[in-house]
């Protein structure tokens, strides 16, 4: 006992820098060291080896709810990926078609980024890969068209799932804001209820402008929740910790790759783990 | 924001015409706040702060300015001198071609740079060609060489070929026709990829790049110093393009990665069309991470 670390200021200081160096924030690193002290003040916690897991609860407590499943219960259900360029959601929507399809479902993909240099090529060459459909029309043409083909498509064939890719927009675009809600109304006006999801695509390695990113996305078209990809990296993706606690939205999907296979469900208790080990 | 946030810590110090250690500590702890919500990797904010308050103690409070006004003076032109000068007339090579080379973490924006420095050189009267050597990333060639189409520059790179026999044969193209810059768009790679490390340094041997550079998101978070760290580590970096700054991330990666590798941010982008591309300004740049 007399080996073991003193709870003072150089360990509070360690513990939140931990949280600062997982993007959680300086705001949320110091909210969460301020509740570990209370702890330590009412001495419920004694111990510094007790500080970590009970870093490690709090965020627990923050994730847990956020892990949800996709809401695939329609036919067919729509899935809307959006997100800001780069962020991974072409991959993405390859992975989780080429998942569905192993799982039995008749999936469909919509090339709707029909602006980026090879967009439409990029999905059709996952689409050829994996054995799935890809709806698009020729670059340049209007986004609102194809998303329009896809779910006339899919409803008409009674498929499981389409799911839409669109183009990478920064959420300060007003007009490109604009154009992302307009899709999400061509959705629903044909298929009221849908799109079922609309995820955003987070990139792991974004700071804390991933905030900004959630809160005006939300807003434009109402997120059912967010797919935080290259998990792989050794960035922690801490931002969706505040991303949860202030935005309650969910945490449906982690990329953890490049391949297909690298899609898993949100794991609370690994990401929690990863965050303080 | 900052300034406003000082002046409340200096109103209620009482203002005198002196920056004390005292009421700059307090002064610095609202700096580092912003500093970190502008994802500056923490310690290098610690750093940063230190040469801050020892440049900042016992100044005298400039007849014009308030002391909040001073520390945020102090802090901003402590920014721009550690963000250093604005490093784009990359130099020519003393034989062509000029070999610059693009290298960094998945969805940075290397493809898109590559056109864009293309555009940047045929605009100034050079004849650039590029080298579309990501061969992993579905239609990351057809990509490179639809920008490149549409700019008039050459793009070697077939699919089938491996990416250290693009990069070469591009090269003895450049020679052969007498194009310079050769640009090399290579793919997204994570910094602990060891055998995708290795690829950059085999095409570092085979083609000796004359710019290296780190493309690097400007919406990146804490990470960006090890990400910067690791790819000098294993490959070495010349300069730094940092992306998407049209965008409302404050960009504090930026210095992150200065502090780390000592390399100058050559460009920055501003957009996604191939015009999109500018000198770095770090006098903008310190402002905007500042807040
Ligand atoms: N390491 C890793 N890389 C990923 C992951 N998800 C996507 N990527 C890579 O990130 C890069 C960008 O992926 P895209 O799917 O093209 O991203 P996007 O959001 O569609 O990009 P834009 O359409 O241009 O906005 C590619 O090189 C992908 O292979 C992941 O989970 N881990
Ligand atoms: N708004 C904005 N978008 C950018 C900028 N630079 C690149 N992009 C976009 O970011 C996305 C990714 O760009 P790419 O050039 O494909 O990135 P990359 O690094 O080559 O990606 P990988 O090859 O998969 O690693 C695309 O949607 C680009 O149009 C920029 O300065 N501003
Ligand atoms: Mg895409
Ligand atoms: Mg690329």
């Amino acid at each position: 006992l007399a080996s073991e670390r003193p709870i003072d200021d150089a360990l509070w200081e360690e513990l939140e820098e931990l949280l600062i160096a997982a993007d959680l924030g300086a705001a949320l690193a110091a909210d969460f060291a301020n509740r570990a002290r209370e702890e330590v003040m009412f001495g419920t916690v004694t111990r510094a080896a007790e500080l970590r897991p009970l870093f490690r609860r709090f965020l627990l407590d923050a994730l847990a709810p956020a892990a949800q499943p996709l809401d695939l219960d329609h036919r067919p259900a729509v899935v809307l990926m959006l997100g800001v360029n780069g962020s991974g959601k072409t991959t993405t929507c390859a992975k989780l078609a080429a998942q569905l399809r192993a799982g039995g479902k008749s999936v469909l993909l919509a090339a709707a980024d029909t602006f980026r240099a090879a967009a439409i090529e990029q999905l059709q060459r996952w689409g050829e890969r994996i054995g799935v459909e890809v709806v698009h029309q020729a670059a340049g043409s209007d986004p609102a068209a194809v998303v329009f083909d896809a779910v006339k498509a899919a409803a008409a064939r009674s498929l499981d799932v389409l799911i839409v890719d669109t183009a990478g927009r920064l959420h300060t675009k007003s007009n490109l804001m604009d154009e992302l809600a307009k899709l999400r109304r061509v959705i629903a006006r044909q298929l009221p209820g849908a799109p079922h999801e609309a995820l955003m695509v987070l990139d792991a390695t974004t700071g804390q402008n991933g905030f900004a990113q959630a809160r005006v996305f939300h807003e434009a078209i109402a997120l059912t929740g967010v797919c935080l990809t290259k998990l792989d990296g050794t960035a922690r993706g801490g931002i969706v910790v505040r991303i949860v606690r202030e935005l309650t939205l969910p945490i449906k999907l982690i990329g953890v790759g490049e391949r297909l296979e690298d899609l898993q469900a949100f794991d609370p208790a690994a990401f929690v783990d990863a965050l303080v080990p | 924001n900052l300034s406003t946030r000082l002046q409340t810590i200096f109103d209620r110090l009482g203002g005198r015409g002196r920056l004390t250690e005292e009421n700059v500590q307090e002064a610095l702890r609202e700096v580092r706040v912003a500093l970190l919500e502008a994802d500056v990797n923490f310690k290098v904010v610690r750093t940063f702060v230190e040469r801050v308050l020892a440049r900042a103690v016992g100044q005298d409070v400039l007849k014009s300015l308030t002391p909040a006004q001073q520390v945020v003076k102090v802090v901003h032109d402590e920014l721009v001198e550690l963000l250093g000068g604005s490093g784009h007339r990359l130099a020519p090579a003393p034989h062509p071609p000029t070999v610059i080379m693009l290298i960094g973490l998945q969805g940075s924006g290397k493809t898109t740079t590559a056109a864009k420095l293309a555009r940047h050189y045929t605009t100034q009267g050079q004849h650039p060609i590029l080298a579309a050597a990501d061969t992993y990333r579905p239609a990351a060639q057809d990509q490179l060489q639809t920008l490149g189409a549409e700019l008039g520059v050459p793009v070697v790179g077939a699919p089938g070929e491996a990416p250290l026999a693009i990069c070469r044969r591009a090269r003895e193209e450049a020679a052969a026709r007498g194009l310079t810059p050769l640009i090399l768009d290579t793919a997204g790679r994570l910094h602990i990829d060891e055998p995708m490390l290795e690829e950059l340094r085999a095409i570092r041997r085979e083609v000796a790049p004359h710019h290296v550079l780190l493309v690097v998101d400007a919406m990146t978070g804490q990470d960006a110093v090890n990400v910067a760290e690791r790819f000098n580590r294993a490959v070495g970096i010349d300069a730094v393009v940092l992306t998407k700054l049209d965008g409302d991330a404050r960009g504090g990666a930026a210095l992150s990665v200065r502090s780390v590798t000592g390399r100058p941010i050559a460009f920055v982008g501003t957009g996604e069309k191939t015009d999109a591309l500018e000198p770095f300004h770090p006098d903008r740049l310190a402002s905007r991470i500042l807040g």
